[in-house]
């Protein structure tokens, strides 16, 4: 899975997501990717959101848009809401977990529950960064 | 406030130290510069974040060292099926994707269909004609599937059917 997180000049923000899904997966299978809230998520007012990992956990959570609404309704910053919602019914919920988040003013969140994820950021007039492990 | 920015993440995964080289690593950074850049020139230009996202993304999707797109992992019958969304923080509008096959760029006709349809959400052979209708590139299994994928699917089904020859596993 892939996916980006952009806040423009116009104040506007954007959420994307893409994959090929599990290895082994039965034909059918539909991951939490397209499902809005689960894997994707974004609105002006608080923080765009674009999940990874094993997908059932992720639509079984709703984890995009407990990151808003923890943001929103709770008071949460942007990292504490990614990180809570890493850890978010970790009983009940076992597999593989990366949530990436950007807020209203550009900041970025990464979240992972897996040591290794993939992940890149660039705001103006600053120098790129790109990392894969914790 | 920054004035633009972009954040990728090219996925997450149960992965050790010792089981990436670092010319893979390399590979890996290399491929989410590409995807930075590509973003982050259309925010400098002016451009959207729904545009500057689908760049970023589709840099990925062309990629094979990502799970998207052209590299995609295989279902169990040796197949690729994407997925695909995007949402605009600005309008709520969303365009998603669900077990399409032959899109050279899913997030792109994610895109299309938050442009142009009263729906959120289409999949299979009607997403696909979607895309037709809106005359996005299709492309055959031969684009998407890369040797190391068909290997990595082979070695697994060979895996189930010794799994299923052990003694005692067969019944008749």
């Amino acid at each position: 899975t892939v996916g980006a997180v952009a806040l423009d000049i116009n104040g506007n923000l954007a959420a994307a997501t893409s994959t090929g899904g599990l290895t082994d997966q039965l034909k059918g299978r539909v991951g939490d990717t397209p499902i809005i809230g689960g894997g994707t998520f974004a609105n002006n007012e608080v923080c765009a959101v674009s999940c990874t990992g094993e997908g059932e956990v992720i639509m079984r959570g709703a984890l995009a848009h407990e990151v808003y609404a923890m943001m929103k309704y709770a008071g949460h910053s942007l990292q504490a809401a990614t990180e809570k919602a890493i850890q978010l019914h970790a009983d009940k919920l076992q597999g593989d977990r990366g949530i990436l988040s950007m807020d209203s003013s550009g900041k970025v969140a990464f979240g992972f529950n897996t040591g290794f994820m993939k992940r890149g950021y660039w705001a103006a007039d600053e120098e790129p960064f790109v990392a894969l492990w914790e | 406030m920054k004035k633009f920015a972009i954040a990728i993440h090219g996925g997450a995964e149960t992965t050790k130290p010792s089981e990436l080289d670092n010319k893979k690593e390399e590979a890996y950074k290399d491929g989410l510069a590409d995807a930075l850049k590509a973003g982050y020139d259309v925010l400098e230009k002016g451009g959207s974040a729904l545009d500057a996202v689908e760049a970023a993304v589709n840099s990925m999707e062309r990629n094979p060292l990502f799970n998207a797109g052209r590299g995609a992992s295989l279902t169990e019958r040796g197949e690729n099926e994407f997925d695909a969304a995007i949402m605009d923080g600005n309008t709520l509008r969303v365009g998603a994707v669900g077990a399409v096959r032959y899109v050279q760029h899913p997030i792109s006709l994610a895109k299309v269909i938050l442009q142009k349809c009263d729906y959120c959400l289409l999949v299979g052979t009607g997403a696909e004609e979607f895309a037709l209708a809106n005359n996005l590139s299709l492309k055959g299994p031969e684009y998407f599937v890369t040797p190391e994928k068909k290997e990595a699917w082979l070695d697994k089904q060979q895996n189930k059917v010794e799994k299923k020859r052990m003694p005692g596993s067969m019944t008749d």
